[in-house]
């Protein structure tokens, strides 16, 4: 399920899209305990040059923009996730039994160039 | 085609070959719901967690992994003169723990059944040692080797825990396959006599509503620092 941004965001610019995978449409929710679903958020948008002097974006994002502004070959600066967190996943494995593990980097929680 | 094309790669992702069928789903203990909200709650909230320490049970780990026994009763009668009532021989399938890292905790979780059975119940003794020999019991009667736990339990209810340290050092040394227990549950001989005669076989009860779990706690350095670094 994609989760509707606010409408004063610039759609085309570099953000977090947030996707809600639920176990339940896929049938995962009798074998997986908890969570119920997670945020499969992932980034995506227009890094142009006015961008990278705001917005968590990186030094080397401002230089890529420059550069792709002296030289079209050089490819724009690229939307990337800044900050992630893990999420812990509590199922049943097929020998009966119960599993809680951890699983790092997997929700994305903030985008920059 | 995509829906099996996301199971087969999740699947893939979480370790598993294939999605786990329904009907041979475990009984979920309470300290592993319990550690999911907390988790849940601290991630709402944005908290930022050490997912390699499991503060609930109070060691690094990452992977949680809760086992079911396999074993057989070898039997129960009344108690006897030295007050022994059950004993059973509990196997664990310790090959599921296959990733690199190292153990970190091994707990043995007994359900002894609901409370109502043990009303007036008298006092238990609960012995747990590593069964000798374990490649022979199929010819002979296993046999308890190095004690791993003896303790007395008044009034049991609900589930007993016993951190097997032991278990621990071995694993970590010799990476078992499998693990076989040796369990036995006596009846304190004196309490037993004068309140429960009239109840029956109480070591009956108990074999019906025992139910034995291993819950083992690895800890995978690739994904968890040690934990000095973090320190540091």
């Amino acid at each position: 399920a994609a989760v509707p941004i606010p409408t004063g965001l610039c759609r085309n610019l570099c953000h977090r899209h947030q996707l809600f995978v639920n176990f339940q449409d896929l049938g995962w929710h009798k074998w997986v305990i908890a969570p119920k679903g997670f945020m499969a958020n992932y980034c995506h948008g227009d890094c142009p040059f006015t961008m990278t002097t705001y917005l968590n974006s990186s030094n080397y994002a401002f230089m890529q923009a420059l550069m792709h502004m002296a030289d079209p070959k050089v490819p724009k600066a690229v939307c990337i996730p800044t900050k992630l967190s893990p999420i812990s996943m509590l199922y049943q494995d097929n020998d009966k039994n119960v599993i809680l593990r951890h699983y790092e980097d997997m929700v994305v929680d903030e985008c920059g160039c | 085609q995509t829906s099996e094309f996301q199971d087969y790669d999740f699947l893939q992702f979480l370790g598993l070959k294939k999605a786990p069928s329904p009907h041979r789903f475990q009984p979920v203990p309470r300290i592993l719901r319990k550690i999911i909200r907390a988790r849940e709650t601290a991630a709402a909230r944005g908290a930022s967690q050490d997912l390699c320490y499991v503060k609930e049970l109070g060691v690094r780990g990452n992977l949680l992994r809760l086992l079911p026994d396999q074993g057989f009763f070898l039997n129960t009668q009344k108690p006897s003169q030295d007050g022994s009532c059950l004993q059973k021989v509990l196997s664990f399938n310790l090959s599921a723990v296959k990733e690199k890292g190292k153990l970190t905790m091994a707990q043995l979780i007994l359900h002894l059944g609901p409370r109502s059975y043990y009303y007036l119940q008298p006092e238990l003794v609960v012995a747990v040692s590593v069964v000798q020999d374990s490649g022979v019991w199929g010819r002979s009667h296993p046999k308890p080797g190095r004690l791993l736990v003896q303790k007395s339990v008044r009034g049991p209810q609900g589930s007993l825990q016993f951190n097997l340290q032991g278990v621990v050092k071995d694993w970590n040394r010799h990476q078992l396959k499998n693990l076989d227990l040796y369990l036995e549950i006596l009846v304190k001989e004196d309490r037993y006599s004068r309140v429960n005669a009239q109840l029956d076989n109480p070591c009956n009860q108990l074999m019906h509503s025992l139910h034995a779990s291993l819950l083992v706690v690895t800890l995978n350095l690739k994904h968890c620092h040690p934990s000095s670094r973090k320190k540091r």
